[in-house]
């Protein structure tokens, strides 16, 4: 899982 | 990803093909605040620093490229091509938004999710977008008739964030400990500054009127 609060949003 | 984020995606991207089709179809730029054009290329430039660092998918790769791209093209169009930039309403397209930067900045460096540069960066540029419409909104409101392609663009770029909101409300309830409250607060504000272009807008639908803000 990707490292938290990573923003995968535009 | 959902439906939600998806439809904003796409939305955010039609605007932008509709306001690159103004320009090369009309070779005018008329009723387009060159200031709002650079303070989106400054939004995404600040939000995709992390574009090299961090892959979260070819999706988001490829389209955070497309936006950087296509909005320091139309700055570049709007300062530098001979003819369009001969239709750029210097004079009307007067709002200060140096300090809607400098606020974004002073808001970001006091409010973010975490100390850290790229942070701060992503909180700035999320500020920034919120407010970035604004001289948009003004000019239209100072050039009287908007050609239809110009209130398109508007409509889709207010819509986008919309959907976003709708994108956000989904992920809150579907995924556990999932908060992007400075987005959407921001989102909040970015999508009633439009809400009386979007009056508007609805108004010269129903009458099949040219659209027109009052002064």
């Amino acid at each position: 899982t990707r490292k938290e609060g990573s923003k995968d949003e535009l | 990803m959902n439906i939600f984020r998806f439809a904003g995606d796409m939305t955010h991207l039609i605007s932008i093909l509709v306001l690159l089709l103004k320009i090369y179809a009309t070779k005018s730029c008329s009723g387009i605040s060159r200031k709002t054009q650079e303070l989106y290329a400054l939004v995404f430039l600040a939000r995709y620093v992390d574009i090299f660092t961090e892959f979260i998918s070819v999706y988001n790769t490829i389209m955070k490229i497309v936006f950087i791209a296509s909005t320091l093209a139309i700055v570049w169009c709007m300062r530098g091509h001979r003819v369009v930039r001969r239709s750029y309403d210097k004079e009307l397209d007067t709002f200060r938004h140096y300090f809607l930067i400098a606020a974004s900045l002073v808001l970001a460096l006091l409010v973010h999710e975490k100390f850290t540069f790229q942070e701060i960066l992503w909180a700035f540029s999320i500020y920034l977008e919120a407010v970035a419409i604004l001289p948009q909104l003004v000019l239209l409101q100072r050039s009287g008739n908007v050609d239809n392609l110009t209130g398109q663009y508007v409509f889709f770029l207010g819509a986008y964030r919309g959907l976003y909101i709708l994108n956000w409300i989904y992920r809150y309830f579907t995924e556990p400990h999932f908060s992007r409250w400075i987005a959407c607060v921001s989102g909040l504000v970015q999508t009633a500054l439009y809400a009386d272009f979007f009056y508007y807008y609805f108004l010269s639908w129903k009458n099949n009127a040219k659209l027109k803000l009052p002064a």
